[in-house]
């Protein structure tokens, strides 16, 4: 999936 | 994680240290919006919500908690504990005129219809133009302290670094998401007459910056 939130980021 | 990655949480985290120790050092807050700390606080609380759900990394943990603890702390000097240095009549932005369209964008366009998805839209789409207040208010009082232009310098360096994290990203990871670089996108751009001004000048006997 390339366009989900991504929870690592910050 | 990547070099870019990494230099734009510790630009960030650079950049919140800085603030709270200004203002702890100072005892004052003066020139400082705390209408944009506000929404900090409610960019941070709103986007790591996922600290209930689940468990990334240690470094994710501790990053999130740090900002979302620093996020709180700044909002308490300035309107609690060094209150009486808060210059409300400056801090005048109308900030229901960012939170209500930024809300309303959030339901429209997120990843997925769901609460969690909803907010962490909704805390992307607001951590792009929550320093609106403070630039407005140093545009309004025509000057900012040095120590306030080093802030901002690596707040707005921080998403720029993003950026170049999310351009890594893409190639190396195939990673890509729309959200945040459009939102990292305003949010950098917001930046850049700051910027440009932060570096010309910028300079040994730099006492202010002021803006236009």
């Amino acid at each position: 999936e390339t366009t989900k939130s991504d929870k690592d980021e910050l | 994680m990547n070099v870019f990655r990494l230099t734009g949480d510790l630009s960030h985290l650079a950049a919140i240290i800085i603030l709270l120790l200004k203002i702890w050092k100072s005892r004052s807050c003066a020139g400082i919006s705390g209408k944009s700390q506000i929404l900090f606080a409610v960019v941070f609380t709103t986007r790591y919500l996922d600290l209930l759900t689940s468990f990334i990394s240690l470094y994710n943990t501790s990053m999130k908690l740090i900002y979302i603890g620093c996020a709180y702390a700044t909002v308490y000097l300035i309107y609690v504990k060094f209150r009486a240095t808060y210059d409300g009549n400056h801090d005048s932005f109308r900030v229901e005129f960012l939170v209500v369209p930024v809300g309303g964008l959030a339901v429209l366009i997120n990843h997925n219809f769901s609460l969690m998805e909803i907010l962490w839209t909704f805390s992307i789409y607001l951590e792009s133009v929550a320093i609106l207040p403070q630039l407005f208010m140093i545009s309004k009082t025509g000057e900012a302290e040095t120590i306030t232009t080093h802030y901002l310098f690596c707040l707005g360096l921080y998403r720029a670094l993003y950026l170049l994290n999310w351009i890594w990203r893409y190639y190396f990871e195939g990673f890509l998401d729309m959200i945040a670089i459009f939102a990292g996108l305003v949010q950098t751009v917001l930046y850049c007459d700051f910027f440009y001004l932060y570096v010309t000048k910028g300079g040994k006997d730099r006492k202010k910056v002021m803006l236009p």
